[in-house]
């Protein structure tokens, strides 16, 4: 499904930001 | 010629800050930093509910995830609305994401 992948590379990004 | 008197001088400086020992938190090696050494927190920062639920999903082999209901149960001391304030969180904070309705989630760190 598309939106698995959506919001997985979303959160991806949050996690990357949180940790910079 | 200094007068080495170690002992006793200065009065006696209790304090509780004693070990300052983290035996082996293992795991998750990167992280460090912030911990505060409260007791419900993890060596993450993430307080004990947040910590099982995280843990949950992680251990979730299904691809769509893991559901509010099985958390719920799981977690049988918990209620709906605290599991939810968590998953809330943790999806902000980027460890978990909802996957095929915002009542799913998965970890993003296991794939």
């Amino acid at each position: 499904l598309d939106r698995i992948a959506k919001n997985k590379k979303l959160a991806l990004e949050r996690l990357a930001a949180n940790s910079a | 010629s200094k007068p080495q008197d170690r002992m006793g001088g200065g009065g006696g400086v209790i304090s509780t800050m004693g070990s300052m020992s983290h035996p082996g938190m293992g795991s998750m090696g990167s992280m460090g930093g912030g911990y505060s050494g409260a007791s419900s927190m993890a060596a993450n920062g993430l307080s004990a509910n947040q910590n099982q639920v995280l843990c949950l999903i992680k251990s979730c082999p299904e691809p769509q995830g893991i559901s509010i209901q099985e958390l719920k149960q799981k977690l049988s001391g918990m209620s709906i609305s605290v599991i939810r304030q968590v998953v809330d969180f943790l999806s902000n904070e980027g460890h978990i994401f909802s996957t095929i309705d915002e009542d799913h989630f998965r970890s993003t760190d296991n794939d």
